[in-house]
């Protein structure tokens, strides 16, 4: 649930 | 999403769907490196595993699906169907040599010291340096089929378009993901050796073949 770590890449 | 990062995907997808018909077509993975795509299927496992725990985009789940999904199907073609022309005496890269370090550098050197976070940083070091039992193979047998360079010249290309998306994104975004930008270095240059054949070789219609 932390967007800091959300990777948004492949 | 900008014009590096698209056609880096799509680059990469082209990959896939080049070694794929490559192997379909001939029904034959000669040449082709199983422990490779044995790294790549643990690479995209361990990367992907946010899928259950984070939604980005239709695209990105799309995409992970489908990367996912061709990488076991590839090792299935190799390992299973299309056995009998698999070349192991020349795929004898020790990738033990490659996961140990790997493993320990992700615990080591990460964004965060959580379990999520370690193993997708595993798997952006590990996908730096899964080429190698491939490019360990021709260097080996000295040879690659056409097909087999159009491949390795579109997977190489991925990494080397994220760079230039990480460059945009850092001046249009002030997005800085340094173990990617590390990692994506590295994955890159492992490939310009065959880029300069590629260029030089496979473009003026010739296959490669090294010096014994």
């Amino acid at each position: 649930t932390d967007d800091e770590n959300q990777h948004d890449e492949l | 999403m900008n014009i590096f990062r698209l056609c880096g995907d799509m680059s990469h997808l082209a990959a896939i769907i080049i070694l794929l018909l490559k192997m379909w077509k001939t029904r034959s993975v000669a040449g082709i490196s199983g422990k490779s795509q044995i790294l790549f299927a643990t690479v995209f496992t361990a990367r992907y595993l946010d899928l259950f725990t984070s939604f980005i985009s239709i695209y990105n789940t799309c995409m992970k699906v489908f990367f996912i999904g061709t990488v076991y199907f590839t090792i299935y073609l190799i390992y299973m169907k299309f056995k009998a022309t698999y070349d192991s005496n020349h795929d004898s890269f020790r990738v033990e040599f490659l996961i140990v370090p790997v493993g320990g550098l992700a615990f080591l050197v990460n964004h965060e010291f959580a379990p999520l976070e370690i193993i997708w940083t595993f798997s952006i070091y590990l996908e730096s340096v899964a080429i190698l039992p491939q490019l360990f193979m021709i260097s080996k047998t000295g040879e690659a089929e056409t097909i087999t360079s159009h491949y390795l010249f579109a997977l190489g290309s991925y990494r080397a378009l994220y760079l230039c998306n990480w460059i945009y994104r850092y001046y249009a975004e002030g997005f800085f993901d340094l173990i990617a930008v590390v990692a994506g270095v590295v994955q890159t240059i492992l490939y310009c050796d065959f880029f300069y054949l590629y260029i030089t070789k496979v473009m003026k219609g010739k296959k490669i073949s090294l010096p014994a």
